[in-house]
């Protein structure tokens, strides 16, 4: 009845679930993004790679990331779908040859006066 | 199964800045749901992936590629 | 640490009732990835 693991529960994460120094992977960490636009309050010093620590990886899936994953009990929040439409923008213009649809678009939009 | 009111208050007071906040017991149920639906979705999503590419098991690759999403 | 492995015992049982359900087992090293995202969030 207390936060921490009974003995038996103890036993059973050291059989079942803990990684052991022999793996491969020791240890997992969800680095902390660094945004340079954005002043991170505590500014921490951005994770070196160490031997057997994994740091998973948000953007190495990137190119999957046009399109929305099927959910469970949780669906895709707005912030999400912006997320899923940047990276569809970002694979459409990836492949575009000769003259940027995008730049066409904004282009219509843009009047030199306003540019002070 | 799912994670002791005893866990999440201590979970919690890791982030409070003073030492006498105290949590409510619901909020303290509400939390360890809201982590329960967390991990469960977590699970489902790399489920889902691993049977869509046929894998034998949800490996680490399964959950990194629907993990941008999960964590927005 | 302890408080690591508590969160990281609970994941594995979620995940072991997932397991059951889709007939798709977990490695250790994807259970410890969850708990590692679910103690950062």
């Amino acid at each position: 009845k207390d936060w921490f693991l009974s003995e038996e529960e103890f036993k059973l994460w050291d059989r079942l679930y803990r990684l052991r120094d022999s793996d491969k992977i020791k240890e997992i960490r969800l680095p902390q993004v660094q945004f340079l636009s954005l002043q991170d309050e505590e500014n921490r010093p951005a994770e070196e790679p160490t031997a057997g620590v994994h740091h998973l990886s948000l953007s190495e899936w990137g190119v999957w990331q046009d399109h929305p994953f099927p959910t469970f009990r949780v669906d895709h929040s707005d912030r999400c779908h912006h997320f899923v439409n940047i990276m569809q923008m970002i694979e459409k213009l990836r492949h575009e040859e000769g003259e940027c649809s995008y730049e066409l678009d904004i282009k219509s939009h843009l009047h030199m006066e306003d540019v002070s | 199964t799912g994670f002791r009111k005893e866990l999440v208050s201590k979970l919690l007071h890791l982030h409070f800045r003073d030492d006498k906040t105290r949590v409510g017991a619901d909020a303290l149920q509400l939390t360890a749901e809201l982590l329960r639906i967390f991990v469960v979705e977590a699970a489902v999503r790399g489920a889902r992936q691993a049977q869509a590419e046929d894998a034998a098991q949800v490996d680490m690759e399964q959950l990194e590629k629907v993990l941008p999403q999960l964590v927005c | 640490q302890r408080l690591k492995a508590a969160v990281h015992y609970t994941v594995g049982c979620l995940c072991q009732e997932v397991a059951a359900d889709k007939e798709m087992p977990f490695s250790r090293q994807t259970i410890a990835a969850i708990a590692e995202v679910t103690f950062r969030q």
